[in-house]
């Protein structure tokens, strides 16, 4: 931030979007043509916003205090920036790779999932895209059509989905997740192996709640 | 399960082909396949019975003898892709635990490798590899974490006998936390502030022998010993470690970039972060971990709500599938659109990674500020994310995501402890945000 408003900055391309100019407005109409540019574009005016808002803030408590203090008065914002860097590199990975997608089949799911993936995170945090005007209402509720649009769309996919991350299950050891979904008699199996049923009695009914009974 | 396999049919893609894009070709599977199939066949490399119902002492038994069994059979795999084929070799063998050479590998070796000098790594990289020695990391203090700064330990080096001598000064300065320090290893990276000539030169790493070789009781001046039973990784021998004027060769301070000489003479680093590569390298493996972790969770809350059938939608039509309820698609779908992007993240920074060290090689340092603050802010963004995820999927199936046989309460407890260590996630954003500030 001090670099790029010192008009010296020299970023790798993680950090490019810092030298970008503002925007006043996010550019999509509806969901369906959010395109990845846009969606990059928006998660971008987020993280730089709050990178500067962060830098004022430590800027000013640094005028008012020492350079320590402002830095822990300034903490919150300053953790928010990071939180906003890191959720623009993770949707801008996620947009480019799947970009890569060849095979419409797969592409289309996955597409699904980066839509659903940028939502979410711009529902939970909607009062930043919101600020300003940044985003409108009516764009809020589209982000919303399309998170309920998503959901539908990756309904049927969903167990193949989670199988093409070929977990077997002898590395997934879960008997609730087993492959063949047979979950129910294989739980009564698995409880069979408690300590507790070693035995149909156990000592502390002879210790404990026998004699109690007989108080 | 009629349910599931209805599922099955409904689906639009090639599951092949999906899962050859997220690991990065069809010839990764097949590899993958391989190695499941090779570990199956080796009786040595599984569970007596289900962890879940082993006392401690039984589960550190346990993954002490299947990690000797499983390090004679590494050769199965290529050891040079730790990245993909030494963590699903691990992972299948180990399931989601730690063992008493977990940090061997993952952190004694690379400390070595990447902050050694050439007679440093001729002497013990042979030996490290051979598993001649058990080594761990030892940073953390009980009294400080994250903060290396104000880390307690000292090495005061001795011009006399060209020794440092390591010393806790007090009961906060006792290395706490470490994997396998307790009980298994006989070695460890330590670090702490280094003193020359009457000067503090901040926090070094030095190789320590903590136990003799042959009878493995604890050296004289070193008290060492396990913290206890933790929320997760119960397997682990977690350790403490107390030095009382301890004594090492001056050989024995990682020296690649910052030296001490014979007569005390301190020679700093040319550039105060080369020596983050480790740290960066076991960043990138916990996002692919922390992805891993939430998929296997989206996995079990999906399939399950695929065949759990509950209440109904339209009264009198019978119970339908929790996964036709639009709030457990809410609570599920996002989770596993994380766990793809996650996944992609880990591949992406594994490859800067690769890129940096390349680079470091060659003397240039451009990008490691910037991939260090990255990969401290990804960590910390991540593991929480992951951790709350998994959570929601436990939710998500109802009272038996509460059972060990769900694999949830194994899933988080590991997940969740990436939130602290290799750096306390709130410490992580904190460093992020010095470097988007100065950028």
């Amino acid at each position: 931030a001090e670099e790029v408003r010192g008009g010296k900055a020299r970023l790798a391309a993680i950090c490019e979007y810092l030298t970008k100019p503002n925007s006043l407005h996010s550019r999509f109409t509806s969901c369906s043509d959010y395109s990845d540019a846009d969606i990059i574009h928006d998660f971008e005016h987020i993280a730089r916003k709050q990178v500067f808002r962060a830098y004022d803030v430590l800027k000013r408590h640094r005028r008012e205090t020492s350079a320590e203090e402002g830095w822990n008065r300034a903490s919150i914002e300053l953790c928010k920036a990071s939180r906003a860097h890191v959720r623009l590199y993770l949707v801008r990975t996620f947009l480019e790779k799947v970009a890569t997608a060849k095979d419409a089949s797969i592409r289309a799911p996955l597409t699904d999932l980066t839509r659903l993936y940028a939502f979410d995170l711009i529902t939970t945090s909607l009062g930043e895209f919101l600020k300003d005007g940044f985003i409108s209402d009516a764009q809020s509720d589209e982000i919303r059509q399309g998170i309920y649009r998503c959901l539908q769309r990756l309904r049927p996919n969903a167990v193949s989905l989670v199988d093409s991350w070929d977990f077997d299950d002898f590395e997934l050891h879960s008997v609730l997740g087993r492959r063949d979904g047979n979950v129910y008699p294989a739980l009564l199996e698995w409880a069979q192996m408690s300590q507790l049923n070693k035995t149909e009695v156990l000592p502390t009914f002879e210790k404990y709640l026998g004699p109690m009974m007989k108080e | 399960n009629p349910d599931i396999t209805k599922e099955r049919l409904a689906g639009t893609f090639d599951i092949r082909q999906m899962g050859s894009f997220l690991y990065g070709g069809d010839e990764v599977l097949q590899r993958r396949t391989k190695i499941l199939e090779f570990v199956k066949s080796i009786p040595e490399l599984h569970d007596p019975f289900p962890v879940d119902f082993m006392t401690r002492e039984e589960r550190v038994e346990n993954v002490a003898r299947k990690v000797v069994a499983m390090t004679n059979y590494v050769d199965f795999i290529d050891t040079s892709d730790f990245f993909g084929e030494g963590m699903y070799f691990q992972r299948l063998i180990m399931r989601r635990d730690l063992h008493p050479l977990s940090l061997h590998f993952v952190m004694f070796l690379p400390t070595i490798q990447g902050q050694g000098e050439d007679d440093q790594l001729d002497e013990w990289l042979s030996l490290v590899a051979a598993r001649g020695i058990i080594g761990t990391y030892a940073q953390t203090e009980l009294g400080h974490g994250t903060n290396l700064k104000n880390l307690e330990t000292t090495a005061t080096y001795d011009p006399k006998t060209e020794e440092f001598v390591l010393h806790s000064p007090t009961i906060t300065s006792a290395k706490w936390w470490p994997g396998a320090l307790g009980k298994s290893s006989n070695y460890a990276v330590v670090v702490a502030q280094l003193y020359t000539q009457g000067v503090c030169r901040g926090p070094h790493p030095f190789i320590v022998q903590i136990r003799d070789l042959e009878t493995h009781k604890p050296l004289k001046g070193i008290r060492v010993g396990d913290i206890g039973p933790k929320f997760g990784f119960n397997s682990a021998d977690n350790g403490f470690l107390l030095f009382d004027n301890y004594r090492i060769p001056r050989q024995n301070m990682l020296m690649r970039y910052s030296k001490v000489e014979k007569n005390g003479t301190f020679i700093a680093p040319k550039h105060s972060k080369l020596s983050y590569g480790t740290m960066v390298f076991v960043r990138s493996i916990m996002v692919k971990d922390q992805a891993t972790f939430l998929a296997e969770a989206v996995c079990i809350a999906i399939r399950y709500s695929a065949i759990r059938r509950q209440g109904e939608i339209e009264p009198g039509a019978g119970e339908v599938q929790i996964l036709d309820y639009q709030t457990q698609q809410f609570r599920l779908f996002p989770q596993l659109a994380r766990a793809f992007a996650f996944m992609f993240a880990a591949y992406e920074i594994r490859d800067l990674h690769m890129k940096v060290s390349e680079q470091l090689t060659e003397g240039n340092v451009d990008l490691l500020p910037e991939i260090h603050a990255l990969s401290s802010g990804l960590k910390a963004v991540i593991t929480w994310e992951a951790a709350q995820g998994i959570e929601q999927c436990r939710l998500a199936c109802g009272g038996h995501g509460y059972s060990l046989a769900s694999a949830f309460p194994d899933i988080y407890t590991f997940a969740v402890a990436g939130c602290t260590y290799e750096g306390e996630n709130i410490v992580l954003l904190l460093q992020m945000a010095r470097f988007l500030m100065k950028a």
